[in-house]
């Protein structure tokens, strides 16, 4: 489903002295249906990997192929199609809309898409990741572990074919870190690509495949017990 | 050094149909040079706790006594000097300046006091998390876990009697993350009163107390093998 080759991402790569190597040379593959644990050092290039495949930013080199497309000849409406119906994404700080509720923030994607009762698909979601009970809040009315959880669930409110989570348990105490992990599993099972940055090594261990990132490039890639 | 009576913090209590009972009645000692862990399920109370113990919020009905001061007689003046001061903050969401640099932030709280040479000091606390080399970067140009250590290093600038971390190692690798750990446990055998929300539970069986809170409440107070 997903295909890197020689991918970098390269921030002021015209000013030598502050250009930051972010994403090195990366080759990686990944195939429909997958579970994979992406870890790392702090500041060894997960988020901004995760921003590649999410297509949220564009590559400094190299190629990324999503579903046979090579994604950097996409024009940016088609861009958009691949972002909105077929990858959710999870951010690492959230990037929830502070002037909307939790159940319009989670509703957000299916703007783009036209379903019927999106409010119903949306209070759905939230119920799945225990926080019903919290639709009318808006962000600044929530804990940090609930924020996350918003964010989740408005990930997957679209049913995306491919799941991109940076550090999802991050903010949660660990039985309800261990309710999401349960549902991202779930999804897993059920057929969604899953690609997961997390440094919550439990996590990492549940899922077939651990990707080890170091200053931009894969160090090791295989099955958990060996990376 | 603090002494919390019949603490609450009540969001919306005049809506009784959706007013929050965020902090529903504590009472909590923790003298000086302690370091206590608070743990507890994501939206028990535990951040809305912290920021009435850093005067960033007033509490709906209890006391709150600081080094044997009521907290709640102070004015805005003394209270700004008690926060600027006395206490260092780690927020859970970093709360960083989007305009300043890495360094700029951390010299942030060094205004209020007249020091010599703030850069200085600043550098000095951004080299013991590792990030001297990302002193000129901007939030947005830093990782996840490089905000979080600009964050927690500007708690530190001032050289606090009390630091209350907030999910200090929340977005760390576990390697880092032991960086911090040892940091914060430094600052504690010299002296620094030491209360840190976290659901890292390796973390909170190093402090000698771990007080678990629900729905507001404390529920267990003691040593962590106890609790
Ligand atoms: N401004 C607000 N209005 C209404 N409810 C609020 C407000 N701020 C927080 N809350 C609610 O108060 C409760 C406690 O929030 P708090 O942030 O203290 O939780 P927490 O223990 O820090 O959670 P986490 O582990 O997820 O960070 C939560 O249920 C939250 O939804
Ligand atoms: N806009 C930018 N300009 C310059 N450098 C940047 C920019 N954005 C990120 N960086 C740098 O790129 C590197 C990789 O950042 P990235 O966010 O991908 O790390 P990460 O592995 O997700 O880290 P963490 O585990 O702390 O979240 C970091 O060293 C960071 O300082
Ligand atoms: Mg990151
Ligand atoms: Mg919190």
């Amino acid at each position: 489903a997903i295909q890197l080759e020689g991918l970098e991402k390269i921030y002021h790569e015209d000013q030598p002295n502050i250009a930051v190597r972010a994403v090195n040379g990366i080759d990686l593959t990944i195939n429909h249906g997958e579970a994979v644990a992406i870890v790392g050092p702090s500041g060894c290039g997960k988020s901004t990997l995760m921003q590649l495949l999410g297509c949220l930013d564009r590559p400094t080199r190299g190629s990324y192929r999503l579903e046979g497309q090579n994604v950097s000849r996409l024009d940016d409406d088609e861009l958009a199609h691949v972002r909105n119906r077929r990858i959710g994404f999870v951010f690492q700080s959230f990037n929830l809309l502070a002037r909307y509720s939790a159940l319009e923030n989670v509703a957000l994607p299916l703007m783009y898409s036209s379903v019927d009762n999106p409010a119903q698909r949306a209070r759905a979601v939230l119920e799945r990741v225990g926080l019903v009970n919290r639709a009318g809040h808006l962000p600044s009315e929530l804990s940090g572990g609930q924020k996350q959880r918003v964010a989740i669930a408005r990930s997957l409110v679209n049913q995306p074919a491919i799941l991109l989570a940076d550090e999802p348990t991050g903010a949660l105490d660990s039985r309800t870190g261990e309710e999401i992990i349960q549902l991202l599993l779930e999804l897993n099972a059920a057929g969604t690509t899953l690609i997961v940055v997390t440094h919550d090594l439990a996590l990492a261990r549940k899922l077939k495949r651990v990707v080890r990132l170091r200053d931009g490039k894969v160090e090791a890639d295989g099955p958990p017990e060996q990376v």
